[in-house]
């Protein structure tokens, strides 16, 4: 069966010439031609032809992946954006030399919480069973974007937030709720903390995480064992949630930022970025033109 | 000039210009994603310089022509006796990598660089 990588005219021309190496059988002569289009597969490491949505978006933070690795080759182009994001770059020079891929994933909207839920923290669970089973992960990291909110903030550090990365370590059993009503309260997941960093919610850019352990765990566990992450974030100074506007800082939750649009959203939303290496000998290194 | 042109040395001239064409060398190629409809799930390039090599590998085998040891004794075989034997073959000898930005099948979105698609260099063999 096709996988339609192949256009109709080429295709066609392909298997005129496989014609003359087979018995006059179609069969033989597709089956040789569909042979062909597994190895362009194999080459992408795919499995059938993509199929994107018609307006599909691409994360800004892959063109500009793109567009830093080319380096000193990129040449701008209508699909590309041609401004920079504050906070982003390629990865540091030991990772971009050990990998040669780097993907992207969004969370699962639908697991963004679960019972008992503190309402500053929010869940990011990231399929990332999808990824090739031949790719071995060299680094991870988890993106998130904030953007610069200004309140009346007079004295005090009121303005600086802490924001703490969990891994979901174990998730509580399904009958949990039960189980915690003893005490009124539902038993929360056990999590270890990964990072925690002070930001300035009067500035905007993107927070780069290093969760390069918990991914690298994911890919080797079944997608159901992989509980993903959690972040929280609380006011530095009195260890409350933000509130106000200063919630809105992080760009977390969808439902917490009706003000973007859903194309915009996508550009702006947490990501978790991928390094990883296929075992072909190329990297994503910058790329330079050597001097004359 | 058309006195040069018919001159001897002109007509010589072109002469070897047209063995050189015919030499085994990297010629253009450029690869166009809108042409095999591959536009629709990969996002950059939009095509890319993939070259091929074409050409005679003739005797005497130059340097630039990175013949092998094995391709300088297949011309000599060649020489005594051509029923026996072709010439060497003009192939890649270096290839390249080129970094592409795609929608997998799953429509999630990679940055890859794939190795070996693009010729930097051509030679006997």
């Amino acid at each position: 069966v096709s996988s339609g990588l192949v256009p109709k005219v080429g295709r066609n021309n392909l298997i005129r010439q496989a014609a003359k190496y087979t018995s006059d059988t179609r069969e033989e002569e597709d089956a040789i031609v569909n042979e062909y289009e597994k190895s362009l597969l194999n080459m992408f490491g795919l499995k059938r032809r993509p199929t994107p949505e018609k307006d599909f978006q691409v994360p800004r933070i892959m063109q500009h992946l793109y567009k830093a690795h080319m380096g000193d080759y990129y040449e701008p182009e209508p699909k590309i954006v041609t401004s920079w994001e504050t906070g982003f770059d390629l990865p540091h020079e030991d990772i971009a030399s050990r990998v040669n891929t780097a993907r992207s994933y969004h969370h699962e909207d639908n697991e963004e919480h679960y019972p008992g839920m503190p309402s500053n923290h929010i869940r990011l669970r990231f399929d990332i069973s999808t990824m090739p089973s031949e790719e071995v992960i060299g680094a991870a990291e988890l993106l998130l974007h904030r953007e610069a909110v200004w309140h009346h903030v007079t004295s005090g550090q009121g303005h600086m937030h802490r924001l703490n990365i969990y891994e979901i370590v174990k998730m509580p059993p399904d009958d949990g709720g039960r189980a915690g009503s003893r005490f009124g309260s539902r038993p929360q997941p056990i999590t270890r903390l990964l990072d925690t960093r002070l930001i300035d919610t009067r500035n905007t850019t993107w927070e780069r995480f290093d969760v390069s352990p918990a991914t690298l765990l994911w890919s080797r566990v079944a997608h159901k064992e992989n509980h993903g992450l959690v972040v929280e974030v609380v006011q530095e100074d009195e260890q409350i949630p933000p509130q106000g506007d200063a919630e809105r800082h992080v760009r977390l939750k969808r439902d917490m930022h009706h003000d973007v649009s859903d194309r915009e959203w996508v550009h702006l939303r947490p990501m978790l970025l991928t390094y990883s290496h296929d075992g072909k000998d190329t990297s994503l290194r910058r790329r330079k033109r050597s001097s004359r | 000039n058309r006195d040069s042109s018919n001159s001897s040395s002109g007509r010589k001239n072109r002469r070897k210009k047209r063995k050189r064409r015919n030499v085994c060398q990297r010629h253009d190629l450029y690869v166009d994603f809108a042409e095999v409809d591959w536009t629709t799930w990969i996002v950059a390039p939009p095509g890319y310089d993939a070259y091929y090599c074409q050409g005679q590998c003739p005797f005497p085998m130059s340097d630039h022509l990175n013949a092998t040891n094995h391709a300088i004794v297949q011309t000599l075989v060649n020489a005594a006796n051509s029923a026996l034997t072709p010439k060497p073959c003009c192939v890649p000898t270096e290839l390249g990598g080129v970094p592409m930005l795609y929608l997998d099948d799953k429509s999630k979105v990679v940055l890859k660089n794939y190795p070996e698609m693009t010729v930097q260099a051509c030679g006997c063999r």
